[in-house]
């Protein structure tokens, strides 16, 4: 473990539970794409299947716990318990061009033909995408909450530490994991747009980020 | 065999 790696977990645990309070505390859910959500359960379903079979640490099992009950919790949220404010019209991104071809990569390319590596790998590739259909649903909206705007820059900041990470891992102990830092470099390039916006509207105390 | 890396990240 690093600092990287520990503020990324931190910055990714904060933004999971600013969307989870967000919706909890407004009863709405509205701006908010229940299809990215999905995605983000499954990233976390198919990614810590190992639960169940290796131990890495206190650490590792209590934050993914931590992370599959949120995710599921704001899923719940969203289709279930406040339904009648989710914009099931604005959240319009067809998912399955993302499943498809990311499943398909998955069987392709990666580290064994094993279906636990094969389900780590399809999470790998899966969340690196998994934030279109929230960033596709704010161009269509043309604005989104400021709320909305710290949970995608957390969300965002997160895999830009896992970076950090990486490299520090690289020189420290020659740990390379080339599926997880290219998926890792195109998942952050995703944000770089609204790290734009953010900076230079949110920040800038404008309150709503509304897109030109 | 190729030994499996290990996925000790979240």
């Amino acid at each position: 473990m690093n600092i990287f790696r520990l503020l990324g977990d931190m910055c990714h645990l904060v933004a999971i539970i600013i969307l989870f309070l967000k919706i909890w505390r407004s009863k709405s859910c509205a701006g908010i794409s229940g299809k990215s959500q999905v995605l983000f359960a499954l990233v976390f379903t198919t990614r810590y299947l190992d639960l169940f079979t290796s131990f890495i640490s206190v650490y590792n099992t209590v934050m993914k716990v931590v992370f599959l009950v949120l995710a599921y919790a704001t899923v719940y949220l969203i289709y279930l318990r406040f339904r009648s404010t989710y914009n099931s019209e604005s959240d319009s991104f067809r998912v399955e061009f993302l499943l498809v071809p990311v499943a398909g990569l998955s069987f392709l390319e990666n580290y064994a033909f094993a279906p636990l590596e094969i389900l780590w790998t399809f999470s790998i590739y899966l969340e690196s995408v998994a934030i279109l259909p929230q960033l596709f649903m704010i161009t269509k909206t043309g604005e989104a909450e400021s709320i909305t705007t710290h949970y995608l820059f957390f969300l965002g900041l997160y895999r830009a530490l896992y970076l950090a990470n990486w490299v520090w891992r690289y020189h420290t102990e020659g740990f390379f994991d080339q599926i997880a830092v290219v998926s890792g470099v195109v998942q952050t390039i995703f944000y770089c747009d609204f790290f734009y916006l953010y900076f230079t509207k949110v920040l800038r105390g404008s309150g709503k980020m509304t897109l030109p | 065999s190729v030994q499996l890396p290990r996925h000790d990240e979240l």
